[in-house]
C-alpha cells in the first residue's frame, strides 16, 4: 500500500459526502446503494463514520462527468480512465469523479460502480495506489465479483496506518492476502496447461506461467471469467478439443479461451462420479492414453475422454498406483511423460513409464524459486 | 490468454508511442517537453517508462514492449501511480 506525499489524511473521523449528480446507467437507488456500500468497506475497518448530506458542501463531493469536467484532469471517453479522486484536504480535496462515458453497472457488465467507488474513496481517505495486484487500491480495474466483497489485507493495513483500527470489523480474520509465489509453504488449489502456458490456481488468483518466462503474471480468476467461482478445486486441459475444465464443488465448467462453453456448468456426477462425491481435489489429463484421472481423498477414478465414460474397477487407492506421493493430492498436471503431483509444500515428479517417483521438489520450484 | 497459433506483430506505430506518452503524463508525471529537446525528452520518456514497468512488476527495460503496452490499455483509475 502507499500514501500520498506528507501522508495526507482527514483530521477528523466523522466525514460527510454528497452525491451531486447521477449516471443514467443506473437507478438512483442503485447509485446510492453502491456508494453507501463503498463507504462501508472503509468504515468497517476504521473509526471513520460517513454521513450523507443532500445540499451544501460535503468533505467528499461525488459527481459524474465526461471529458473536461471542471478540474483540469479530463476524462478520455469510454474505457481508459474510469474515475479519479483527490486526497484529503479542503475544497476539491477528497472529491471523487466518475467518467460518464463509461457504462456503470451493479454486476460484471461495463464497470461495477461499487468496486470503482470503493477504490476511489480509498484515495479520498489518503491511500495512493498499491502494487499488490490483489489489493483494492491496485490501479487497474479488476472485477472481483458482485457479492461478499472482502477488503484485501493490503488495503486494511494501509488505511489502519492512517486512521487506526475500528472496533466493529465484521470480518476481522477474513481479509484476503495475495499469495506469495516463493513462499516456502506455498500450496496450490489446482494447476493446468493452457495452450502451452501453465495456469496455477491459488485462492481467488491464478498465475500465468509462460514456458520461456521466469516471471509469472498474477491474475484474478474473476477478471477473466466473472461467472466462475473465485476459488477452484481442480483443473485440466483437454487439448484434443482446446477446452480447459475448472471444478468447484459439484460443478464444473468447460472454457474455450475467455468463453464458457455452452451448456456448462455441469455436475461432476454427469462424468460418472458417485453422487456421494461433493468435490474433487485434483484432475489430470494423460494425453498419451486419453484418460483423465480424478483424485478425491485417498482414491482416484479414471475417465475415458474418447468414450466419455468412467472406467470400470475404479476408484482405486492413490497409494496403490502412485506409491510415495502421499494419501491425497492438491493439484496435478502431466508433461513429457511425467505426472507432477502437488501435496502441500511438496511436488512429486512421477514417471508414467517406470511408474515411480523420480524427484521430490518444493511446490514453489514451479516458479523457479 | 495465449492466442492459439496466430502471429501478432510487435512493432509500435507513432500513435502507439503518443498513447504511451499520454499515459506516462497522466500517471507518472512525464512533463511535456519544449520542442527541440527531443534527445532529453527521450531520456525522460525512458525513465518514466522504467518507473511504470517497476510499479507493475514488468521487465524494467525503459523500452515500450508488448506487455507494457498491453497493460497501458487496461481500464484503470485516473489518479497518478506516483505521488506528486
Amino acid at each position: 500500500y502507499n500514501f500520498f506525499p506528507r501522508k495526507l489524511k482527514w483530521p477528523q473521523n466523522n466525514l460527510t459526502y454528497r452525491i451531486v449528480n447521477y449516471t443514467p446507467d443506473l437507478k438512483k437507488s442503485e447509485v446510492d446503494r453502491a456508494f453507501r456500500k463503498a463507504f462501508k468497506v472503509w468504515s468497517d475497518v476504521t473509526p471513520l463514520n460517513f454521513t450523507r448530506i443532500r445540499s451544501g458542501t460535503a468533505d467528499i463531493m461525488i459527481s459524474f462527468g465526461r471529458r473536461e469536467h471542471g478540474d483540469f484532469y479530463p476524462f478520455d471517453g469510454p474505457s481508459g480512465l474510469l474515475a479519479h479522486a483527490f486526497p484529503p484536504g479542503p475544497n476539491s480535496g477528497g472529491d471523487a469523479h466518475f467518467d460518464e462515458d463509461e457504462l456503470w453497472s451493479t454486476d460484471s457488465n461495463g464497470y461495477n460502480l461499487f468496486l470503482v467507488a470503493a477504490h476511489e474513496f480509498g484515495h479520498s481517505l489518503g491511500l495512493e495506489h498499491s502494487r499488490d495486484p490483489g489489493a483494492l487500491m491496485y490501479p487497474v480495474y479488476t472485477y472481483t465479483g458482485n457479492t461478499g466483497f472482502l477488503l484485501p489485507d493490503d488495503d486494511v493495513q494501509g488505511i489502519q496506518v492512517l486512521y487506526g483500527k475500528g472496533d466493529h470489523d465484521p470480518h476481522p480474520d477474513d481479509h484476503p492476502k495475495t499469495p506469495e509465489k516463493c513462499s516456502p509453504n506455498l500450496t496450490l488449489d489446482a494447476i493446468t496447461e493452457l495452450r502451452g502456458e501453465m495456469m496455477i490456481f491459488k485462492d481467488r488468483f491464478f498465475w500465468r506461467l509462460h514456458p520461456q518466462m521466469v516471471d509469472a503474471d498474477l491474475v484474478q480468476i474473476k477478471s477473466f471469467w466473472p461467472e466462475i467461482p473465485s476459488k477452484i478445486d481442480a483443473a485440466y486441459e483437454n487439448s484434443e478439443n482446446d477446452h480447459v475444465l475448472l471444478f468447484r464443488g459439484r460443478k464444473f465448467w468447460a472454457l474455450n479461451g475467455y468463453d464458457i462453453v455452452e451448456g456448462y456448468p455441469k455436475k461432476i456426477y454427469e462424468l460418472g462420479l458417485p453422487r456421494s462425491v461433493k468435490a474433487i481435489d485434483a484432475a489430470v489429463h494423460i494425453s498419451e492414453t486419453g484418460k483423465t484421472l480424478f483424485f478425491v481423498g485417498e482414491k482416484y477414478w479414471s475417465y475415458d475422454e474418447n468414450s466419455q465414460v468412467m472406467e470400470k474397477d475404479y476408484p482405486r487407492f492413490i497409494e496403490d498406483d502412485f506409491p510415495g506421493i502421499g494419501h491425497r493430492v492438491d493439484a496435478a498436471y502431466q508433461k513429457n511423460g511425467y505426472i507432477y503431483f502437488f501435496n502441500g509444500a511438496l511436488q512429486f515428479e512421477f514417471s508414467i513409464w517406470s511408474e515411480r517417483i523420480i524427484r521430490v521438489l518444493n511446490t514453489n520450484s514451479i516458479f523457479w524459486c | 490468454l495465449p492466442i492459439s497459433d496466430e502471429d501478432d506483430s510487435d512493432e509500435f506505430t507513432k500513435q502507439d508511442f503518443e498513447f504511451a506518452e499520454r499515459y506516462l503524463k497522466t500517471h507518472y508525471n512525464l512533463l511535456s517537453n519544449p520542442a527541440g529537446l527531443l534527445r532529453k525528452s527521450a531520456g525522460t520518456f525512458a525513465s518514466k517508462l522504467r518507473e511504470m514497468q517497476a510499479f507493475f512488476g514488468l521487465d524494467v527495460t525503459g523500452k515500450l514492449d508488448e506487455d507494457t503496452y498491453e497493460l497501458m490499455q487496461q481500464p484503470r483509475c485516473g489518479v497518478p501511480d506516483v505521488g506528486e
